[in-house]
């Protein structure tokens, strides 16, 4: 039986909003170590990774391995019907057909109780697990976030360029082209505000503009995002959570 | 111009 009880709602509901968009149908998979995710957009070139450690929750207790098959715009709907604030439980029995989502609003004594019909949903697993990057990107979310909405103006591919002192976005479309760089530094007093770069190799990748416009829906969950790059592989886009982590894998353009 | 690849390019699927 599962059943995970978070403080408040708006935490499952701003996880949801931050990958709704870009994959339909998610199994959920629940086990002693909280709540886990995979899905791939119907390209295949987004893959959408999801931790959601127990430590996320404020209660939370699954005995035995349980998959909840979700419809994400369908739970999104329900979703809209609790409060932010709200205490959000989910409850599913060991082979469930449904799953239970209970909103308290403790101080006013009014809890809502709704079920979400679950499915069968029969996804692609890829294994993902032990990649190697030649470049470790950190900073924040929100810069990330302006870069990608600004350069997806001009272009639909954003080409990213990472030297040991600088990360510079290009883009060239055609009314123009623009870029933007970004150095590395520490701020002291706002940590959230640092960029930081590893390198073992330079790196030189291209990504279609619309992939990085999902992602960056994530940016909501984490100050700072964590790019992993390496030539001609897949990039990681990691927003962590208090316990656990969203992470986008996104396959790259190449030259034809 | 450039090609959008697949992640089933990279990894391996179900």
């Amino acid at each position: 039986m599962l059943e995970g009880k978070f403080e408040e709602a708006s935490l499952f509901k701003r996880i949801i909003d931050s990958f709704k968009d870009c994959v339909q149908l998610v199994n959920f998979n629940c086990n002693e170590h909280g709540i886990a995710a995979q899905a791939v957009d119907d390209s295949r070139v987004l893959l959408v990774s999801l931790s959601i450690g127990t430590e996320s929750f404020q209660e939370f207790r699954c005995d035995r391995g349980v998959t909840l098959g979700v419809d994400l715009s369908s739970l999104s709907k329900i979703l809209r019907c609790g409060n932010n604030n709200d205490n959000l439980t989910l409850i599913a029995d060991d082979t469930p057909d449904s799953v239970l989502l209970l909103f308290e609003d403790t101080k006013k004594d009014r809890i809502s109780e709704y079920s979400l019909k679950l499915m069968d949903i029969d996804a692609d697993f890829l294994d993902i697990e032990g990649m190697e990057y030649d470049t470790v990107i950190t900073m924040p979310s929100a810069e990330f976030a302006k870069v990608v909405r600004d350069l997806n103006q001009l272009s639909d591919s954003l080409n990213i360029l990472v030297t040991k002192d600088t990360v510079k976005f290009v883009a060239e479309g055609d009314i123009g082209s623009g870029s933007v760089i970004v150095k590395p530094h520490t701020d002291m007093d706002k940590p959230q505000e640092s960029v930081k770069v590893e390198l073992d190799k330079p790196v030189d990748l291209t990504f279609g503009s619309k992939y990085l416009l999902d992602i960056i829906k994530g940016a909501g969950l984490s100050d700072q995002i964590t790019i992993k790059l390496s030539a001609e592989t897949p990039a990681l886009f990691e927003f962590s959570l208090q316990s656990g982590y969203l992470q986008f894998f996104l396959a790259p353009k190449f030259n034809e | 111009t450039k090609k959008q690849k697949t992640l089933m390019e990279f990894f391996g699927g179900k």
